[in-house]
């Protein structure tokens, strides 16, 4: 049975999607069968994998038109890495949910048909705590919280904690947080270093050992369309999501 | 009769509320009477204006309880830089506006009221484009697009552009693009190279020839609640800012 990870922070611009994308990347090369399920309007994630303006089943079909997630699945072309690509349309979707019946547990009864067949679901959300959100963490086992070595990000951990707390109450005890990964560490930045050090007081042990660092390899490889791990394997961005997703199966969070 | 500028982009982090809290600093010190609205629910422009937990009346208050916004304007201990607070609840807004009467022209409404006491008006976009922004961009006279020099945020552009187009078909016909600014500019990345050669192409002489560089002074000076102008004056940062401000008057977009 896999495990849903929904990958969520409101906080824009603190790696999600490069969470997302080279975490699935790097589950997938050590042999985990993974979905990438991309639920942000902008669809980075999709475009991340190479599947920029993919035509097909998108995930709009599935929570607005009752489409089976089954249909909407894709290939990357990397081995037991499939991705559900996201939408423009699915900011429309944000508005049309609000007046469906369980709204939001849309997503939840769409990945459940699916997850049997992986060894974990990773949901990249946007950057808000609306419908997709509440949806994502409505459908996930866990959340996985990227967070940027950055003053902003760290104010809004406080209020994204209390959202989890008030899934958990209402729509998904089973919610656990599987942890807290520092991204864009930049180890020569004191600032970076304060925030860390905030971070463990606040998460102890659920903050992952594994830094992502600042690395340029991270942000040129979308423009590729591959994962990290494909266009620079040695890169240390690349080598800190093999790092991760070790630290992740060690944990046993999923078989 | 002030000039309003929605500080926009539906990618998350790519500096739209460093670019509202810095430049609405570096107006004020050139002499413009200004208010920052902040209308993000993570109300970090109103932190980074050192106003973090403010009591009072907030933009929920305005929007959806129909409270004057003069009411809700209050100073940050900068001369000429006064504040609409953002608080969480603008979260709510998001969902009680879309059942609202003429829910895209709200704040437009509440800002008419009180721009013709400013020089400018600069509106701190969340990372969405939803009824928020979407208000924003109806109240403008003009839009800010802070552009990050990386490839998912080049992405977004054309998408933004084509929302643009449809508030100016449907809601604002006098809405215009003031200029898009290159943030986080980093002049020994190659990337960061690629995005602005292909922004300048795009946009011609609506690009700011103000490129703003990454300098960790501007992610210091929340922390601080000040803008970087008075935490380090004399920063990359803050200077690159100065400049802009200065671009920005000797344009001529506001009087
Ligand atoms: N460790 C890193 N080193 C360098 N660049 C990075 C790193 N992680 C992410 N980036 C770049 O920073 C930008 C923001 O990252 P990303 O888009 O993954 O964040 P996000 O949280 O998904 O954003 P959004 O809130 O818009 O969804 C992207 O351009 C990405 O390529
Ligand atoms: N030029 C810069 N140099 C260094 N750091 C910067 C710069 N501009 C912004 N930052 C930092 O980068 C992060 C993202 O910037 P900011 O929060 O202003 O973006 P945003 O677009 O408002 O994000 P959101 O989409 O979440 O509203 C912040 O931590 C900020 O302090
Ligand atoms: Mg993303
Ligand atoms: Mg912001």
């Amino acid at each position: 049975m896999g495990r849903v990870l929904a990958i969520a922070n409101q906080k824009g611009g603190v790696g999600k999607t490069t969470t997302a994308v080279n975490l699935g990347a790097a589950l997938a090369q050590k042999g985990a069968q993974t979905l990438v399920v991309d639920l942000d309007p902008q669809a980075n994630a999709t475009s991340g994998l190479g599947l920029r303006g993919h035509q097909g089943t998108t995930l709009y079909d599935v929570l607005v038109g009752g489409a089976e997630l089954s249909s909407a699945v894709v290939g990357t072309g990397l081995s037991r890495l499939l991705v559900v690509p996201g939408s423009r349309d699915l900011v429309a979707a944000e508005i049309e949910l609000l007046s469906a019946d369980g709204r939001e547990r849309v997503l939840r009864r769409a990945i459940e048909a699916v997850s049997p067949h992986f060894d974990v679901v990773l949901i990249d959300c946007p950057p808000s705590l609306g419908i997709l959100t509440i949806n994502a963490l409505t459908a996930a086992d866990g959340i996985l919280i990227p967070l940027q070595a950055e003053y902003y990000a760290l104010e809004g951990v406080a209020e994204l904690l209390q959202a989890v707390e008030r899934i958990q109450a209402a729509l998904n005890p089973g919610l656990e947080i599987d942890g807290v990964v520092m991204t864009m560490f930049d180890v020569r930045n004191n600032l970076a270093h304060a925030v860390a050090d905030e971070a463990r007081k606040h998460f102890g042990d659920r903050l992952f050992l594994t830094f992502i660092p600042r690395n340029v390899r991270l942000s040129e490889s979308p423009s590729h369309g591959v994962p990290a791990i494909t266009y620079d394997p040695q890169s240390k961005g690349a080598q800190s999501y093999v790092a991760l997703a070790e630290e992740i199966v060690s944990r046993g969070t999923f078989s």
